[in-house]
């Protein structure tokens, strides 16, 4: 489902580059639940973004779904992200001049679904979460934790085949962490696949297997 | 230093109001090193930000450093916020067209320190909080944790009397998490009172006092 092959990923700055990803191969089966682990500023999140196809890396081969993606363009990558990815940004991204529900609808809008069908799904995931009571309310009428469910909810909505999630409890109090640890442990069961990045070892404990970043290579737990 | 009498507040919004503060009564003695937990939603931020000055409470008395802040206007409560407060906020708020040591030296603006001075002190800073080799990057070139150390060198820039921060280890790893709460462990020592919004056990228990936020009111660890 997810092959990474030699992955490197550098940022290019005026006066110096910084190599972030020096060589990753790993790989994610279908129907895996894998945590990812490692220091604060290891490459985590970029790595995320470019198996999310939100990034392109600096040079290797990616297949995602059996298809080489490096070489795709951005509208086509734009066209496989929205049919098969849930993605939970680790600043949640939300757009400020939406209230909850519609921004957890968004996903939808190029889909083709009704607005009808739309706003009652996107009430339907909020309840999920624990949010239907703080569905009117925009990002800045909610708490950091509240934030973090409703990108949890918009990353649901459209029901992707691959979940992948960026620190998704870091604002939350262990009893809501695990209420959406049980939500992701349910949506694998069904089949889903879900890569999901955490500072927190109780939450790693958690998935299937314990991916390792450590100076930009795949440290442990890669296949 | 830190007195709350039955503080209150709600949010009016256009259908609904939104009781979070129901009556908080408690205190933070000078050279304490408080942790505040309570779920996601139950009022912490909200809680931080009026004992920061940052808002206003709807109902209720206010002392800080003896004096009752509840009536003072905007500027008074600007000119004791910069001169004896630092905040780490949730969301970070760095601001995006500065690089990292310019967002540190923020504070230092208002107190008439030289520009050659602010810089030198804004790179010893980042250096403590181990982020020396990022002090150029914009807050967009950087990772999560690493905002979040450049949130906590602004807020420790100016020697405040007193820091607020909230959940200011939530997107570091353990590494990292135990290396920030050392610095704010050895200011306590210096004299440095600190109010620390958390929901790692293991982060609180470090505290010397628990105050615990449930359905509006202190619940527990109040005195
Ligand atoms: N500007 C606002 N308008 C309306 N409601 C608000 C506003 N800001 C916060 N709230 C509500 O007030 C409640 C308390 O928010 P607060 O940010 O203090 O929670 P918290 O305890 O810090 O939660 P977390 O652990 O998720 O960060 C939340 O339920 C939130 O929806
Ligand atoms: N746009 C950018 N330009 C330059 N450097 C960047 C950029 N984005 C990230 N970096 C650098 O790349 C490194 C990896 O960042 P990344 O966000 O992937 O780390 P992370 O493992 O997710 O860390 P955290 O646990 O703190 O979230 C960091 O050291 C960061 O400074
Ligand atoms: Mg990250
Ligand atoms: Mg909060």
């Amino acid at each position: 489902m997810i092959v990474l092959k030699d992955i490197k990923k550098s940022y290019f700055l005026p006066k110096v580059t910084i190599e972030v990803l020096k060589g990753i191969d790993m790989e994610v089966a279908e129907k895996e639940l894998v945590a990812v682990m490692g220091p604060s500023g290891s490459g985590k999140s970029t790595l995320l973004h470019i198996i999310g196809c939100l990034d392109r890396p600096t040079s290797g081969t990616y297949l995602l779904l059996d298809v080489d993606v490096s070489h795709k363009t951005d509208n086509e990558l734009a066209e496989i992200r929205n049919r098969k990815l849930g993605f939970v940004f680790q600043s949640f991204n939300l757009l400020p001049r939406f209230p909850a529900w519609k921004n957890v609808e968004m996903p939808l809008l190029y889909s083709g679904v009704s607005a009808i069908e739309r706003k009652q799904r996107a009430f339907e995931i909020l309840e999920k979460v624990g949010l239907s009571h703080r569905a009117n309310h925009y990002p800045n009428e909610l708490s950091g934790g509240e934030q973090q469910r409703v990108a949890i909810a918009r990353a649901l909505i459209n029901n992707p085949a691959i979940i992948l999630a960026d620190e998704p409890t870091g604002n939350l109090d262990s009893h809501s962490g695990k209420e959406i640890m049980e939500i992701f442990k349910g949506l694998n069961k069904e089949g889903v696949a879900i890569v999901l990045v955490t500072h927190e070892k109780e939450i790693a404990e958690q998935a299937g297997r314990i991916i390792t970043i450590k100076d930009g290579v795949c440290y442990s737990g890669c296949y």
